[in-house]
């Protein structure tokens, strides 16, 4: 669905017969104007705002529409492929529906992130999602950093009945590789690790991370970003990726009224697919990520 | 004698890219940018210290404590910003200032919340009144402002639940506990800082209006500084709700927290 924004957009060029350079240039700043209000990342805008202007005039003209509807269509379809993409999710034999995958026995799944983002509690509601479609997970965390963090991690997992394991090491690789024993020994499937929030620019924790993932080998990397966020988004999102290699993308706090550009940033930048969006704090505030939603909600 | 001239369009453009990309939004970098299409220069090397300046300006000064016992700080905002940390911090600040201070965990809702600012007192020998998940938030202020007048201590930080502006029973909450603080000790709460995760976007000046509409706002405390996010929203804030940043969170130890400095922050900005 077009928000009315973009549908004012459409309308002031709809008025126009045929589409002249200038008020393509128009449409287009407005549109520029709205993704940054957006929170959408500048440099992202720029990039997006010039395939637009070459997929508008280029040689892929749709000849039912006039210009102007060309025009919309292609921003339309631009923002949709940016954001959800065909190729969300390619088909790998054993992997559950909405694309994760969890071929291995037991599969790991990584929460990583920066400080505040959501981990912990997505953490929980994963849990709660793996198991209404028929898994057995097994929750752990490795934050050794944050006051009370496995604390929290163990209040959740008791309030709604997980099995949830907390070992005994000191050291984070050491901690992650028991909870994985502690998956395989007793068939758990998979092993849900909530890890410490840290900063993307902080070298010796994200050496802890990529050390964990090499010793665990996970399926799947989720990073866990805070729809709130502005600008940074690229930053952190490319770093994490450039080290980790994350699977995918969850977008926590969609229960606000942020519009959420981070979205576009994070996916446009990482090239990974946002598999679920956090909308709430409690256990069945998460569903899969629905792009065309969210188009709308960034354009405002 | 160097003639003046006006800023070249490209560089006006570049600088307002960089203030886009501070997050200080598209009214802010606009509006600062015109400014200084409205002026000549001697030469181009003049015009970012100018665009630094009248950042600089733009950012009110800090709120003025005059001395009231005990001063009561409620600490509010969105969930993860930062505010019970922050909390910690400042107890640790004030009492190495001299301050007698107590904390008041004042989130009764979240998991492990009271657990959390417990294991920071308990690091920085700190009293702190804590209940049972599930009780009422007003009821925990009422006992802090009660204990810290009975014990003459100076400060009272209060920590709350994280909340969304858009959940109103919440805000609502927000209000209670603000009014059963007022009741008990007229003048409370005297501070009342909104903390700001210093990667917040636009929203962060929806969530100031938001909140200041339940709870007067005095301040501002802008976390996680120390990462690459510039905090950039703090212009608009104080354009459209004259709100000063009062200290920075730079890290996640209990002395990872520093005085607001309006210059270092525009310096730091720019780098
Ligand atoms: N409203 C809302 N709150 C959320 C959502 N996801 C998480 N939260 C809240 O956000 C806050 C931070 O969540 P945590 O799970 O502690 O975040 P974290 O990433 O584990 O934090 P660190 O471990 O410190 O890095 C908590 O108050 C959560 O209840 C969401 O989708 N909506
Ligand atoms: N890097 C960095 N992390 C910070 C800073 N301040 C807080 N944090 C971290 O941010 C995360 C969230 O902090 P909390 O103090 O739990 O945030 P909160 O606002 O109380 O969260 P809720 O109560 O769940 O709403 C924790 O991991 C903190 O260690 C800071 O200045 N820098
Ligand atoms: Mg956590
Ligand atoms: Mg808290």
């Amino acid at each position: 669905g077009l928000s009315e924004k973009f549908q004012r957009i459409v309308k002031k060029i709809r008025g126009e017969g045929t589409l002249t350079d200038a008020n393509m240039e128009e449409a287009l700043g407005e549109v520029r104007q709205a993704l940054l209000e957006g929170d959408v990342n500048v440099d992202v805008v720029k990039q997006f705002i010039e395939r637009v202007r070459e997929r508008a005039r280029g040689q892929e003209v749709m000849l039912s529409l006039s210009p102007a509807q060309q025009l919309i269509k292609v921003i339309h379809l631009e923002l949709m492929r940016l954001l959800g993409g065909a190729d969300a999710a390619p088909s790998i034999p054993g992997r559950v529906r909405d694309g994760l995958n969890l071929k291995d026995f037991p599969s790991v799944i990584f929460l990583v992130g920066l400080q505040g983002s959501g981990k912990t509690t997505t953490a929980s509601k994963l849990a709660l999602y793996l198991e209404k479609r028929g898994l057995t997970p097994l929750l752990a965390s490795t934050d050794l950093q944050r006051p009370a963090a496995r604390e929290q991690l163990r209040i959740l997992a008791q309030q709604h009945k997980h099995p949830y394991f907390e070992g005994t090491s000191s050291s984070v690789v050491e901690l992650g590789r028991e909870c994985l024993n502690q998956a395989r020994l007793k068939g758990f499937n998979p092993l849900i690790l909530d890890t410490a929030g840290r900063l993307h620019v902080d070298e010796a924790l994200m050496d802890e991370l990529v050390a964990l993932r090499d010793s665990l080998r996970p399926s799947e990397v989720l990073y866990v970003a805070d729809s709130m966020t502005g600008q940074d988004a690229v930053r952190s999102s490319q770093a994490f990726n450039a080290r980790l290699n994350l699977t995918g993308i969850i977008l926590t706090k969609l229960d606000g009224d942020s519009r959420g550009g981070a979205a576009l940033s994070i996916r446009e930048v990482t090239g990974k697919p946002i598999r679920f969006a956090g909308t709430g704090e409690k256990p069945g505030d998460f569903e899969v990520f629905q792009p065309d939603r969210m188009t709308s909600r960034i354009l405002g | 004698f160097s003639p003046l001239r006006a800023v070249d369009p490209a560089m006006l453009d570049e600088l307002e890219e960089r203030l886009l990309a501070a997050d200080l939004g598209v009214a802010a970098s606009r509006k600062l940018v015109d400014e200084l299409k409205k002026r000549k220069f001697a030469s181009s090397d003049e015009v970012l210290p100018a665009l630094k300046a009248g950042m600089v300006d733009m950012l009110p000064p800090p709120q003025h404590h005059d001395g009231v016992k005990p001063w009561v700080t409620l600490f509010v905002g969105v969930n993860g910003s930062g505010k019970t940390t922050t909390v910690a911090k400042v107890g640790r600040l004030l009492k190495s200032a001299g301050h007698g201070v107590i904390l008041v965990a004042a989130d009764t809702f979240r998991a492990a919340a009271g657990e959390q600012l417990e294991i920071w007192a308990e690091r920085l020998d700190l009293p702190v009144i804590r209940q049972r998940t599930g009780s009422d938030p007003a009821a925990l202020v009422f006992d802090g402002i009660r204990a810290a007048r009975a014990q003459g201590v100076d400060d009272v930080l209060v920590d709350t639940a994280g909340r969304l502006q858009t959940k109103k029973h919440l805000m609502a909450e927000l209000e209670k506990v603000r009014r059963v603080a007022a009741r008990e000790l007229p003048g409370a709460p005297h501070s009342t800082l909104i903390v700001l995760d210093a990667t917040v976007g636009q929203n962060g000046l929806v969530q100031c209006r938001e909140f200041h509409q339940a709870v007067p706002l005095t301040g501002i405390v802008l976390t996680k500084m120390e990462g690459t996010a510039k905090g950039g929203i703090v212009f608009s804030i104080a354009e459209e709700l004259r709100l000063p940043v009062e200290y920075i969170g730079v890290g996640e130890k209990g002395e990872d927290l520093l005085p607001f400095s309006p210059a270092a922050f525009v310096e730091a900005l720019f780098e």
